[in-house]
Formats: C-alpha cells, structure tokens, sequence
C-alpha cells in the first residue's frame, strides 16, 4: 500500500494567467511527482497540490522565486490516513 | 432479525462488498420498492450495481432519474453520501411527501460506486486514486479519467491524451467499460429526465456545460433550481455552494458525464463537489459523512421535486 509519510498538501493561490502558467509547469515537472487534487484555473480559485515531502523544499523555493502565496492545508497526510484507516479497521470488526 | 437490527453504520467509510451488501439488504427490507440491479462490470470484472427505486412493477420505461456517485475513487464521500441516501429513500417513501410523490411518478436509479475497481484500489493500495484501472497499451500508466470518457467533445478541453495524466481521456469515448455501461444503460432505457453526478470536494453546485463557455439552452431554468437546491442545502448546517456552469466556475472539462446526458436530451444534469472547501480535501472524517449526506439530501430533493413537476 503506498504511504505518504511527511507529505504535505499545498493550498496555492493565484491571481491571474501568468501565475497560473507558471504553476502548471511545476505541476506537469515530473520529477517532482506532484498530485493535483484542485486544478489551476482562470476562475482566481486556490490550486491545491499534494507535495511528497521529499519535493517539499523545491517546491517551496519555487513558489517563493515566482512570488507565489500559499498555505499548507495537510501537514502529515498519512497522520490523516493512519486515522482513516483505523476507523475503518474498527468498524469492518 | 439482523435485518431489522440493520448493523451498516452509514457514519463509517466502508469496503466495496459492504456498500454492496448492504445495497441488497436495502433492496430486501423494502421488496416492494427497491431492487438491486446488475448494469455491467468494470475492467476487472467487478459488478456495477444500481438499486431501482420504483412503485410499479416494471410495466413500462417510466421518466427516470439517476443519481450518480464514485466516478473519481477518491472522493469517498461521494460513495458514503449515495448509500446512505439510498436508504433515506426507502425508509422515506410513505411517510415524507416529496419522495412519495416523486416516486409515484417517476423511477430513481442510484449508483453508489460507479468505479469499482479504482475504489478498491483505494482501499488496498493507493487511497488516492482517481482513475479506473484500465490498461494503456504502450504505456506503463495505468487508467483513464472516467469523467472524461463521455462521448460529448471527447478529448476537447480539459481533458489530456497523457495516459499518465490524472485526466486522461482515453483512446476513444466510452472506452471505459464502467462508463459504456451506464450509457448503455440509460440509451437503452430512453426515458431520463435528471442526471445528477456526486464528486467532491469544493462545495459546489454546477450544471452544463464544462466542454464550453457557450451557455446551455436551459441554463436560466437550470441556474435557478440549482440556485434554490443550495439554499435548501444550506439550511441545515450553513453549507454554502458556489453556483454555475462547470466550465467558468471550476475549469473547462470535455467528456464528462453530466454534458453527455444534457446533450442526450436529460435536460436537469447537474454536478454536486461535495465537503469540503479543501481542509480535509478528500480525506474527509467520517464523523462529517452524516451530516452531509443529510444536507445533501435536501439539495436532490429540491432538484427532484422541480422535475417531477416539470416532466417533459
């Protein structure tokens, strides 16, 4: 089963096309193995990226060179998932 | 007596055999309403059910309503949110006015997961997943988007001829056995009015088109019951929708299923992004399953009412 250790999701905001172009050269590099979970889009909603913590620190320093604002909405997923997961566990008994 | 004492906890996320399990209890505590049906397999060979909610015996194609879930695998609460309301309309017929009048008029067909296989991998090997588990041939990615699989402006906008990519179209429209199905399905029967697809998340409420910003025939009459279905949606907890067309609300996206069935004469298709705007994403608890499958149920029930009483 795949894990997410450390991974984080990242909420991204932008603010026009230029931005949005930017953003998705970094979600289509494909040694960063981003998953996209919201897709840009030229309607000014926030793009939400799942970022595998080993892609954390490029990411960041992209996001920071290009001026673009984000926050981080998961800190640990597979915190979230070992949860979820448990639950279920309890429940399937 | 376990019937009766019913142990499906509609507040837990639950395996494929459960939501299936449970979707023929439901059709055996109310034989006289429901029946599970058999509409196809999915690529490995799983079986898509739907459950029949009708109070004739079948006689004749009566209008219809379907009612859509799990297309995308990760969206859980997609799948949590139809199963439950499956049960809701049972339980609900002849003692709620609206469902006992909707169904006296029309049939609802409800597909809790109309992604089998990729809900499954879900649950065994990658909990993100989104696609089916289809073979590219020439390609080591696996999958296709099945909401991009539809046969309107397949492969146009939106969509990517990347087997790699999460929207992945597909070699041609329909390629999906788990989408073919349903189209089959709904082609064969001819006689739909309402076609409701369930994702998550984001907290929206959209209609056609997503292929283009062109501006669907009905969309005023459209906009407006959307408009009133997330008023109503709202009224329990203070959800609030964003309301539109798919392709200027959230993106552009050709082959998807609610502009398929529009553009095949099912005039109310309309999208729900369930919980939540993003906190939890996809990993929504499953304490908030209830709670949103009840405010949901009242944003179908608006949109349901508005097409029994506008059957054309």
């Amino acid at each position: 089963r795949e894990k997410f250790f450390g991974d984080q999701v990242f909420r991204i905001n932008v603010r026009n096309g230029d931005e949005i172009s930017k953003l998705s050269q970094l979600v289509s590099s494909d040694n960063l193995k981003l998953n996209v979970w919201k897709s840009p889009s030229t309607f000014s909603r926030p793009v939400d990226v799942l970022v595998p913590s080993v892609s954390l620190q490029p990411v960041k320093s992209f996001l920071k060179s290009q001026g673009l604002e984000y926050s981080v909405t998961i800190k640990d997923l597979q915190a979230l998932l070992d949860n979820e997961d448990e639950e279920m566990q309890h429940n399937e008994g | 007596q376990e019937r009766s004492s019913n142990k499906f906890n509609y507040g837990a996320y639950h395996s494929l055999e459960a939501i299936y399990r449970e979707m023929d209890s439901i059709a055996g505590d109310f034989p006289k309403l429901a029946t599970r049906v058999k509409i196809g397999h999915s690529f490995e060979h799983r079986p898509m059910y739907v459950l029949k909610f009708s109070t004739t015996e079948g006689r004749r194609r009566r209008p219809a309503i379907w009612l859509n879930a799990g297309i995308h695998s990760r969206e859980w609460i997609s799948q949590a949110t139809a199963i439950w309301t499956a049960r809701k309309i049972a339980s609900d017929y002849g003692k709620d006015p609206a469902i006992t009048t909707i169904l006296e008029k029309m049939d609802i067909f409800l597909l809790p997961v109309a992604n089998p296989d990729g809900y499954v991998y879900t649950q065994t090997r990658n909990r993100l997943w989104r696609k089916t588990r289809s073979v590219n041939p020439g390609s080591r990615c696996i999958g296709v988007d099945p909401n991009r699989n539809w046969n309107a402006s397949f492969a146009g906008q939106g969509a990517s001829d990347n087997p790699c990519s999460e929207i992945y179209h597909g070699p041609h429209a329909n390629s999906e056995v788990e989408v073919k199905s349903v189209v089959d399905f709904i082609q064969e029967h001819g006689n739909f009015k309402c076609f409701i697809d369930l994702h998550s998340y984001s907290q929206l409420l959209m209609y056609p088109y997503g292929y283009t910003v062109k501006k669907a025939p009905d969309a005023d009459e459209l906009d407006e019951v959307a408009r009133c279905a997330a008023k109503a949606l709202a009224s329990l907890s203070g959800t609030t929708y964003q309301v539109g067309p798919t392709c200027t609300t959230v993106y552009p996206a050709s082959g998807s299923s609610v502009d398929w069935a529009y553009d095949h004469g099912i005039k109310y298709a309309f999208t729900f992004e369930l919980r939540d705007t993003g906190h939890y994403g996809f990993l929504l608890p499953a304490n908030q399953i209830i709670p949103t499958a009840e405010e949901t149920w009242l944003g179908l029930k608006t949109i349901m009412e508005h097409v029994r009483n506008n059957l054309y």
